[in-house]
């Protein structure tokens, strides 16, 4: 199911007695090949392996000045593993998996993303974190368009024994501003966002977007991202983040075999951090954003 | 003129870019510029446009060999449709504008709920039902999709409708429990109608990277895949994952989902999709 790129590039520095920029080169294709069939994009994965190869050859330095010529303790193929296996910890990083929460009585997070990137579900896996860490969420139906968008959300808040709000004939910003005020009224200190899947190049609804977030200024904006998406992840995250003050992204299905090198590729474009990775179609799979997993799927 | 000399690294490197972008995939793009190189060195090629025309070419010459529209057979009622795939690709909404494109040639069509797992599927569909004029046939949330399955064909054939379409629960292809269920429904639907299902069409997100090669791949192992169906087209991913697909395994495209109205869905054309690749 993993590619076998990363145990490649280390078999092929067996029983080599130290790394040198020659079979370096060898082991960042095997590498560089990996990374793409794992979806990083192909820019992305271009100045990776320059930043690696960087790192390796400067290491080789390093070592040598250090251990005087001698043998390394660790074998080269595992060390120079090491380097790029940290390397990618290192550009998926930092953690920042919190969520802000403003001053004021309500505050909101809002959701956005492609279609079927699997925003209304993850609406509810946040509303259940949220609650679980003492917040009092208000799941807000904000899709108008789909067919039964509204009854899914309002099932998936049954489920959890959370409050829905839905208003017909409105607009998504009117819907989202008056979820606020009915927030407050009930006692709820976080209002979720659930809106449509979009294109990115949809003019009229990225001006939806821009108007939801005018209207009611949310302290978090996610980007939702399905781990599957292949080279596209780039194009689509750096129009959403130019338009809108996107604050962190979710990844999502990653219980499958998809390698998730979008996460990557989105890391390095935006900069913003990966808050929660999507774990499974229950409500209950939700995980915060730790590098380690991420990193050893995508480098395979 | 163009010398010898013409056809640089660089102008190699743009265009191996420009296809992995598109997601063909590091194997079929390496195979690809492999012949690509080769040409250049005999001189057959001297010019950044010669080479997108030979590659072009090469492209077409393999989905040229998948395009093949979903006819209809005249089979015993009704030409049973099952449509898999994983989760949000698009198959409840593609379910719809396959009802609308068939309503509109004069068949009458039936559709099942058989996702009975996700939250308001049923809605969903049964919306898409009354939009486009054709009977749903469900059971209560949590019943079992093979006897919805199994229901809906007993209806269909008692109403005489000329084409059921069997909506089904995204599922991932790792997960054996529902790969497991899917063979069920398949079995079902095989044993209470003759030659059923007529076509399973595997629906595949335009968006999807490498993946797709590997859903393709364990549903076809599962049950007998007989068509593709490649949504999201209309978006700026460019679906190349399709071209790997159709090397390995030869499942006919059938259709490109190119928006979000009923009316989005139009057969899968090759040099359409190649020109579009090369955009
Ligand atoms: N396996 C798995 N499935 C998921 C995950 N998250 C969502 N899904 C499924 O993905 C499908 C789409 O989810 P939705 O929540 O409807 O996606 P969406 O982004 O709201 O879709 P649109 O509103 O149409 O854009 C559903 O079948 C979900 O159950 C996940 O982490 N793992
Ligand atoms: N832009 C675009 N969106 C599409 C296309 N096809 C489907 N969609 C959208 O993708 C989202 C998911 O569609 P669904 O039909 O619910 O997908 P599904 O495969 O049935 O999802 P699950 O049943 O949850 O697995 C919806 O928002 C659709 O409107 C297409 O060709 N283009
Ligand atoms: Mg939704
Ligand atoms: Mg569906």
């Amino acid at each position: 199911v993993l590619s076998n790129g990363f145990n490649k590039a280390r078999d092929r520095l067996r029983g080599k007695i130290e790394l040198t920029s020659g079979n370096i080169e060898e082991a960042l294709r095997d590498i560089r090949l990996s990374l793409l069939e794992a979806d990083v994009q192909y820019g992305v994965v271009k100045s990776f392996i320059a930043q690696v190869q960087e790192k390796a050859v400067g290491e080789i330095v390093d070592t040598r000045v250090r251990h005087g010529g001698r043998r390394l303790k660790v074998s080269p193929g595992d060390h120079f593993i090491n380097i790029c296996h940290q390397e990618l910890i290192d550009l998926m990083g930092p953690v920042e998996t919190g969520l802000r929460f403003g001053s004021r009585p309500v505050s909101a997070v809002m959701l956005l993303g492609l279609q079927g990137c699997g925003k209304t579900t993850t609406a509810g896996k946040l509303a259940r974190h949220l609650a679980k860490n003492k917040r009092t969420p208000l799941l807000v139906a904000a899709d108008i368009y789909r067919p039964a968008a509204v009854q899914q959300l309002k099932v998936v808040g049954e489920k959890l024994g959370l409050p829905v709000f839905s208003a017909e004939n409105a607009s998504p910003p009117e819907i989202c501003s008056r979820a606020l005020q009915h927030a407050r009224e009930i006692g709820c200190d976080v209002a979720i966002f659930d809106t449509a899947g979009r294109l990115a190049i949809d003019e009229p609804l990225m001006q939806e977007l821009h108007d939801i977030a005018a209207a009611t200024r949310p302290e978090n904006i996610l980007l939702v991202c399905d781990a599957m998406i292949g080279q596209d992840a780039v194009n689509t995250a750096e129009t959403f983040s130019r338009r809108l003050d996107v604050t962190g992204f979710i990844m999502t299905k990653l219980d499958g075999d998809a390698r998730g090198g979008a996460a990557l590729s989105i890391k390095q474009v935006t900069g913003k951090p990966i808050k929660f990775l999507g774990m499974g179609e229950g409500l209950d799979s939700l995980e915060e954003f730790r590098p380690e997993g991420l990193a050893s799927r995508i480098l395979g | 003129t163009m010398g010898r000399r013409e056809i640089s690294d660089a102008v190699l490197e743009k265009i191996e870019e420009a296809l992995v972008t598109s997601d063909l995939g590091i194997a079929t793009v390496d195979h690809l510029m492999e012949q690509i190189r080769w040409q250049v060195r005999r001189n057959e090629l001297n010019d950044a446009e010669k080479i997108k025309d030979s590659l072009r070419s090469a492209i077409r010459e393999i989905l040229v060999k998948t395009e093949q529209p979903l006819a209809i057979a005249p089979v015993q009622k009704p030409f049973t449709i099952l449509t898999i795939g994983v989760n949000g690709t698009g198959k409840t909404t593609t379910i719809a504008k396959l009802a609308e494109i068939f309503r509109q040639q004069g068949h009458t069509v039936m559709l099942a709920a058989a996702d009975t797992f996700r939250a308001a599927a049923i809605e969903q569909l049964e919306i898409w039902g009354e939009r486009t004029g054709c009977r749903v046939v469900k059971h209560a949330p949590g019943a079992d999709p093979s006897a919805v399955a199994f229901d809906a064909l007993r209806s269909a054939r008692a109403r005489s409708a000329d084409i059921l379409i069997i909506d089904t629960a995204g599922r991932l292809h790792t997960k054996a429990p529902l790969m497991e269920e899917l063979k069920k429904i398949e079995r079902i639907i095989a044993r209470e109608h003759q030659g059923a299902p007529h076509e399973t069409l595997l629906v595949l997100d335009a968006t999807t990277g490498q993946n797709a090669i590997s859903q393709a791949k364990l549903f076809s192992s599962a049950i007998r895949v007989t068509g593709i169906a490649l949504t999201k087209l209309d978006g700026t991913a460019k679906g190349g994952v399709i071209v790997g697909i159709s090397d390995a395994l030869h499942i006919p495209i059938r259709f490109v989902g190119v928006g979000e109205k009923v009316e989005d869905l139009r057969p899968f054309n090759a040099c359409d999709f190649v020109d579009a690749l090369f955009d």
